[in-house]
């Protein structure tokens, strides 16, 4: 999917990047160094509906058929993730042990219109 | 579509860059926060030896620790409901090593109202040195106890395990300890007490060097999961 620039606007990626050292936050994670916070933003006009990385569902798949039809529908499309993978992470929870946990879908690979 | 300025999505007018980084990083605290179901980051303040902790993570193979020192992470493909790995080491101030015997070890756990702990397996990490005599028998009986919590070492203890150990040369065991920990989780009790005799001739081969440095730092391993869905605590080990 599209990455977000200055003169995007429709459905893009947005890349937000935050080094846990920058907020003091390496004291207790110990892996990773930091965290891809991307988000989806931006416009989804009709003839984007269900693209790019058609966020696979039912809906997309009847709205498209609309379309097809040129059946005009008072329904929105939304930019969303359509694809995300997950943090795994390693960090103190006290001053003797620490945890290690793979958080699903906490990094956001790329956007789509619904 | 026109190029609407400020947000593309809400129409909302651009904030100064500065607020919005922010802004979005406070959104990223309170989500990581969230997702590791902790209430507020932990206040760690004096922690355990950073070459214990890369020789924990390195036997679990939860990730190469590069040259810096810094460990990068494989990436599992997470289980359908969200586990975890919890190492824990003893806490060495209350780990008396005057009896000689044996090595008492205390582990302590603080768990969270209203949740349940499944432990999917757990096992101790024992570094046994090696005996040094070449003409001497290399293997070792190893008794790991359980001991009452607040009782003299080597008083008033359950023999949890016994196994032989090949002692040729130093190296790190594992004790199965599954049913153990979950009983002693089940109890909601706080401090679990363990005591490990490695003993000839009067040493206990498995006992702690005294240096704090020590990269052989005894530690319990489990794999764990929440039972309950709506508790959004994760038992806190201390």
């Amino acid at each position: 999917s599209l990455r977000c620039g200055e003169d995007v606007t429709v459905c893009c990626k947005r890349d937000f990047y935050i080094k846990f050292k920058d907020i003091q936050w390496d004291e207790w994670i110990i892996a990773p160094e930091g965290y891809h916070m991307n988000y989806c933003m931006g416009q989804c006009p009709q003839h984007l509906s269900g693209s790019p990385g058609i966020a696979s569902s039912f809906h997309a798949t009847v709205f498209s058929q609309l379309k097809v039809n040129g059946i005009n529908t008072a329904t929105t499309s939304c930019c969303v993730p359509t694809e995300r993978r997950p943090l795994s992470m390693v960090y103190f929870n006290s001053q003797h042990s620490i945890v290690k946990t793979d958080v699903p879908d906490m990094i956001v690979e790329s956007c789509g219109c619904t | 579509v026109s190029g609407s300025p400020g947000c593309a999505s809400c129409g909302l007018p651009p904030m100064e860059k500065d607020a919005e980084e922010r802004l979005m990083i406070e959104i990223a605290k309170q989500q990581l926060l969230e997702k590791l179901h902790l209430k507020e980051r932990p206040n760690i303040t004096n922690t355990v030896p950073r070459v214990a902790l890369l020789t924990a993570l390195r036997k679990l193979h939860s990730g190469r620790v590069r040259q810096d020192g810094t460990i990068e992470l494989e990436n599992n493909i997470p289980t359908k409901d969200q586990g975890y790995e919890i190492v824990s080491f003893a806490d060495i101030n209350e780990t008396d090593n005057s009896d000689k015997a044996s090595l008492s070890l205390t582990f302590q756990f603080l768990q969270e109202r209203g949740q349940s702990i499944q432990v999917l397996q757990s096992s101790l990490w024992i570094y046994a040195r090696s005996s040094g005599d070449p003409h001497r028998d290399s293997r070792l009986l190893a008794r790991v106890f359980l001991s009452a919590d607040g009782g003299v070492s080597g008083s008033n203890r359950t023999l949890l395990i016994e196994k032989m150990l090949e002692v040729q040369e130093s190296n790190w065991h594992t004790f199965t300890i599954t049913r153990t920990l979950q009983a002693f989780l089940d109890g909601g009790q706080h401090r679990l007490r363990l005591e490990v005799s490695c003993e000839e001739d009067g040493q206990n081969l498995c006992s702690l060097d005294n240096s704090a440095e020590t990269p052989n730092q005894p530690f319990l391993v489990a794999q764990v999961r929440l039972r309950d869905s709506h508790s959004k605590h994760l038992v806190r080990k201390r």
